[in-house]
Parts: C-alpha cells; structure tokens; sequence
C-alpha cells in the first residue's frame, strides 16, 4: 500500500458514498446515468469473484464488499425505489456497445486464458468506458448538478491516482500490469474534458454547463 | 503465483 492507492481508494469510496447520498436526500436519481451504474455492478461483480479463491488483507476484503454491495444498492435505488425520477428519456446510452467489446477484448488480451482470469481482464476493460453513458447524458443535457460533478470528479481522480500508484510501484516493487495500466489511461483520458470543466467552472462556485 | 501478486489492488 502506498498513499497514492490508499487516496485512490478513498476517492473511489468517496465517489460511492457522495452519490448514495445524493440520491438518498433528495430522493431522486435525476442526472444519473442508470446504464453507468448497472455497468459498474457488472464490473465489480466480475472483478471480486477471488473475493471466494483469494484472501489479500482484511482491507482488501471490506473495500471489495463495500463496492460490489454499493453498486447494487445505486442500482436498486435507480431502478426500483426512486424509479419515478430516473432520466431515462436521456439515458440511452446502449451497454452492449460497452459490454460485447469489452468482453471480446478480454477474450483476446488476457494474463490467462482461465474463467476468473478473462472475467477480472473483463471487469478492467468494461470499467474503464463504464462512465461513457453518465457522461454521454451530461453533454446531453447539457448540465450537471453540482453534487454530481462532484462524484464525476472524485470517481475520475480514482483511476487517476492509482496511475501514480503504478508509477510508484514500478520503481519501488519491479511491479507492473500492463492490462490495467493501459486501461486506467484510457479511463483517466476520458475524463479529461470534464476536469477542465470541474476546475475551471464548478470550482469557481458555477453550475456546470457545456457551451451551447 | 504471479497472479496473487497482480490481483491485489481493487
């Protein structure tokens, strides 16, 4: 563990957290891309499956379950409790464009050709696009609320912070994974066009709105 | 093996 996956960590668990609450206060998920947050579930899902064949920490263990659990609870509260005021005339943003790539991809580029194996080169794959819908709708309605700039951008800076723990990790342990190296620039790169708008508007105490 | 080793973040 070094500090820039530790603050990874605590970005991504932000991230979660800012948006559970969100739409718990204001009992509504308006702004929130479903379609993203159904893919996150299928990530962490196929992701933590070595939470059954692989004990790494006590940390390691609780942070998997925090987000696999939060990922269904987004979803349930999305789809069945505040349905009424799920966007999703605007989120039409289609996963299969997402998932059926990802999936060939890990068939192709994998460490091993084993089931959890594919499935965890999957999970790398599919997440590092699984925003595209949630981004696809903010430039469709060409605004977002605050708060949910505010999870955009501590969810972004997770992949973000853990490219610096790579770093780290090369130099410091000879250890890399070239699978979610490249996977979490792409992931990173994405949200590039939002960060100049996080800190250049939102910051400055404005709503984000895209240019017309 | 060497996957232990690569699957240990999250």
């Amino acid at each position: 563990m070094n500090i820039f996956r530790l603050l990874g960590d605590l970005s991504h668990l932000l991230a979660i957290i800012v948006l559970l609450l969100k739409i718990w206060k204001t009992r509504s998920c308006a702004g929130i891309s479903g379609k993203s947050q159904i893919l996150f579930a299928i990530v962490y899902t196929s992701r933590y499956l070595d939470l059954v064949t692989t004990y790494i920490s006590a940390y390691n263990t609780f942070m998997k379950l925090i987000f696999v659990v939060a990922a269904y609870a987004t979803v349930y509260l999305m789809y069945i409790k505040f349905k009424a005021t799920y966007d999703h005339n605007h989120d039409t943003f289609r996963m299969e464009f997402l998932v059926i790539p990802s999936l060939i991809l890990a068939l192709l580029i994998n460490h091993e050709l084993t089931v959890l194996e594919v499935l965890w080169t999957f999970s790398i794959y599919l997440e590092s696009v699984a925003i595209l819908p949630q981004l696809f709708l903010v430039s469709k309605t060409g605004e977002a609320e605050s708060i949910t700039s505010h999870y955009l951008f501590a969810l972004g800076s997770y992949r973000g912070l853990y490219l610096l723990n790579w770093v780290y990790r090369y130099y410091a342990e000879d250890h890399y994974d070239l699978i979610a190296i490249v996977a979490g620039l792409v992931q990173t790169v994405l949200y590039c066009d939002f960060f100049y708008l996080y800190i250049t508007k939102v910051l400055k105490g404005k709503k984000l709105q895209l240019p017309a | 093996t060497i996957f232990d080793k690569l699957h240990d973040e999250l």
